[in-house]
């Protein structure tokens, strides 16, 4: 465990922590897009397939059950919950992710490090993870003015996969070995497309303004 | 040969 990969996990889970707050504290779940929450869900369930075989550390057991049982805590909430359902705002929430879905699993098939069912979802959860954002940010586009929470939220959400990519740099340079480049290429394609929310993000809170995102 | 490290990571 190094400075970066902790720093990356914890401002993960405080992202998660900032949308159980908003959807907790405003009963509301407007300008979250489930259909991101879903794709999350279903990257971690598809990554942690080894929660019960490998036991790596208590740290890695407890985080990996806090992420899956928050993601799934948090679908089932702007799903089922009678009072946060109706703030859900379907009609603006139309990215149609099963192509996203599909398009990973496509490319683990093609491309992981070996053929084998764990290694296959490993990736899958990778590649998915890189664009599980995507809805969440053409949300964010629509719905016009964007509250605290929920620019902080894709912040954080935002910022931890950038201190994963200083964890691999690092771990390079000081355990000689090469990283698992699937998770580079991924990691840097998942920051990128963060890059403009940061831009407005730096810029609304220079200007001390309300974020907007341009349509 | 270098290996990629474990899957340690989250």
């Amino acid at each position: 465990m190094n400075i970066f990969r902790l720093a990356g996990d914890l401002t993960h889970l405080i992202s998660i922590l900032v949308l159980l707050l908003k959807i907790y504290a405003t009963k509301s779940c407007s300008g979250i897009s489930l259909k991101t929450q879903e794709l999350y869900a279903l990257v971690f369930l598809a990554r942690y397939l080894d929660l019960f075989t490998d036991f790596v550390s208590v740290y890695n057991t407890v985080m990996k059950l806090v992420f899956i049982g928050s993601s799934l805590a948090i679908v089932w909430c702007m799903r089922m919950h009678r009072i946060v359902k109706r703030s859900y705002n379907r009609e603006l929430d139309t990215f149609r992710h099963y192509f996203l879905v599909a398009g990973s699993f496509v490319l683990a098939l093609v491309v992981h490090e070996k053929f084998t069912l764990q290694e296959i979802f490993w990736a899958f959860s990778i590649y998915l993870e890189a664009v599980a954002i995507l809805p969440q940010l053409v949300l964010l586009q629509r719905s016009g003015n964007v509250d605290n929470l929920t620019g902080q939220y894709v912040f954080f959400l935002g910022a931890y996969r950038a201190f994963y990519i200083l964890n691999w740099i690092y771990r390079y340079f000081t355990e000689q070995r090469f990283g698992r480049w699937i998770s580079w290429i991924s990691g840097l394609v998942q920051t990128a497309l963060y890059a403009d929310f940061f831009y407005y993000y730096f810029m609304s809170w220079k200007n001390n303004a309300k974020l907007q995102l341009p349509a | 040969p270098k290996r990629a490290y474990p899957k340690d990571e989250l």
